[in-house]
């Protein structure tokens, strides 16, 4: 099946979003 | 002007995780200081619950924190834990400032990204601040599978940057 996968540098950029 | 979607919309985690927090008072019994905080299932609220707490450096010694996919408790006797063992990385003491905050949010964000390739035997992890030597645990389901297990294993090694050999304990063993 499918998996909601999430690099690391790609939640670090989120890391100050409102 | 208008709010581009990806500001708008939170992006959500494959699965909900739980933070747990071992409090170490005396008074109370084992289970009473296992304290399930509060669970997310999007990358901004891990985030927002992140820059609220404590980071493991700063708790006392004797405490813990623990993120565990929701409904698995952080303990061997869980259904989820019984079959299952841990990833052990030691800490010295004077790793504390350097690596152990950085070492338990690289962790917990391989978790809650999915990015182990076995990341349905994944439980969670642990982080236990101790006077001498602070550990972070990874907890698997199911030892008997043997390559998910050793995967897992070496993803950590890789994303860490640990040269050396990490443990693997059988809950069963340490029980």
């Amino acid at each position: 099946g499918t998996r909601i996968v999430y690099e690391r540098s790609f939640m670090m950029s989120l890391r100050h979003s409102p | 002007a208008e709010v581009p979607p990806e500001f708008l919309i939170k992006h959500p985690l494959q699965n909900t995780w739980s933070l747990w927090f071992y409090d170490n008072d005396r008074n109370k019994t084992w289970e009473q200081n296992l304290i399930e905080l509060t669970s997310f299932d999007t990358v901004e609220d891990f985030w927002r619950l992140y820059h609220h707490i404590k980071l493991p450096s700063e708790l006392r010694q004797g405490h813990d924190y623990a993120v565990f996919k929701h409904g698995i408790r952080p303990m061997w006797e869980d259904d989820a834990n019984k079959m299952g063992g841990r990833w052990l990385i030691n800490l010295e003491k004077k790793q504390r400032n350097s690596d152990l905050d950085r070492f338990w949010l690289d962790v917990v964000l391989l978790l809650i990204g999915e990015n182990f390739e076995y990341s349905e035997e994944i439980c969670g992890a642990v982080v236990n601040v101790r006077p001498k030597l602070d550990k972070i645990g990874v907890w698997t389901a199911d030892t008997s599978k043997q390559q998910a297990n050793l995967e897992i294993g070496r993803k950590l090694k890789e994303q860490l940057g640990i040269h050396g050999k990490i443990g693997f304990q059988l809950h069963r063993d340490t029980m």
